[in-house]
């Protein structure tokens, strides 16, 4: 799990039986004693492996929005809250945003560079086992976290994503692994459950539309072959319909297929794009 | 029914603020470390690695 800490953004990203929105509440009373207020909200989703096991308020996505719209102020008063389907029962991507007047009106009408950046938001499951048992430790090993973490990262070819990156990594016991990634302004953030029959990885980074493309179809391709997973779904937030648009060609030159692509709009986040993908042996 | 292992996929959240103050540059980042564990505290984790710049705070939870 992960938490980014920006003068006026926090990006929190927690997996397991974690409560996340019930971090919501805390952190809007701690950043008005700092005379922040706040301006918009977006919380986004894949389907649970283990739906059952989630407690309130991440029961059912239905029972998330009615936690969300309780805890949010009534400022932010455009919401929308939607289950971005794919061709797959068991994948869709649960997104929930809301914002308040005042940066809807910056959205609509301020030019870039106020709308420049997108978001990456990649799930991957079926690991290839090979890759997958990278991030076991061996029992007993007397390492840190922050070792194995290290170990994990060098030797599964991580640290070569992005190699201007710094890397914020550790590696649990006895498996499962978490990293930061940290390069001027942008994070980028990977965490691991490489356990036979629930394996899981994620990626997740920040961008900007005026990257050169190849780039980051490089970083989707590196991703991949970290993992070689069987499934994936890439979500991408943006304002501008070009980041998209290479991501599958991107993907595909790696043997997984595009099987479904859905659009959807949302107030001051722009356009969410939900690709999912198969391996063509499947 | 299958058993129950450790669930991947994450909840994500992103919140976005305004201040009062222009002349205040660092803003969220100004809270401190037991108001962050407080706040994760909530969520049922806490910070096993941290790392930062010029431009933002990073931290590696448990879970």
């Amino acid at each position: 799990s992960s938490l980014f800490v920006y003068p006026t953004k926090i990006i929190i990203k927690t997996c397991g039986t974690t409560q996340l929105l019930k971090s919501i509440r805390p952190l809007i009373n701690h950043a008005r004693h700092l005379g922040l207020t706040l301006c918009s909200c977006r919380y986004t989703r894949g389907n649970f492996i283990f739906p059952k096991s989630q407690p309130f308020p991440h029961t059912s996505f239905k029972d998330e929005v009615i936690y969300l719209e309780d805890c949010l102020p009534s400022n932010l008063c455009y919401r929308k809250a939607s289950v971005m389907p794919s061709k797959s029962g068991s994948h869709s991507w649960h997104v929930f945003t809301a914002a308040d007047n005042g940066l809807m009106m910056i959205h609509h009408h301020l030019p870039p560079p106020h709308q420049e950046l997108f978001t990456f938001e990649i799930c991957m499951t079926e690991l290839d086992r090979v890759s997958a048992a990278k991030f076991y430790r061996r029992a007993g090993d007397g390492k840190s976290g922050d070792l194995a973490g290290k170990e994990m990262t060098e030797l599964t070819g991580i640290g070569n994503i992005n190699p201007s990156a710094l890397i914020c990594d550790f590696g649990f016991d006895p498996c499962g692994y978490s990293m930061n990634g940290i390069d001027g302004d942008r994070y980028s953030t990977i965490h691991v459950t490489p356990e036979d029959g629930y394996s899981y990885a994620s990626f997740e980074c920040v961008g900007s539309v005026y990257d050169d493309h190849e780039d980051v179809v490089q970083v989707l391709k590196k991703v991949v072959q970290v993992f070689r997973p069987a499934t994936m779904s890439i979500s991408t937030t943006c304002s501008s319909h070009e980041v998209w648009t290479c991501v599958a060609g991107a993907v595909e030159s790696l043997g997984l297929k595009c099987r479904s692509c859905t659009v959807d709009e949302f107030p001051a986040a722009g356009n969410v794009v939900f690709q999912t993908f198969t391996a063509r042996r499947k | 029914m299958a058993v129950s292992g450790f669930e991947g996929f994450e909840k994500r959240l992103e919140l976005h603020f305004f201040g009062d103050d222009p002349e205040e540059v660092m803003g969220l980042r100004l809270l401190n470390f037991d108001s962050l564990q407080q706040v994760l505290h909530a969520v049922q984790c806490t910070v096993v690695s941290a790392v930062g710049n010029h431009y933002f705070d990073s931290y590696v939870l448990s879970e």
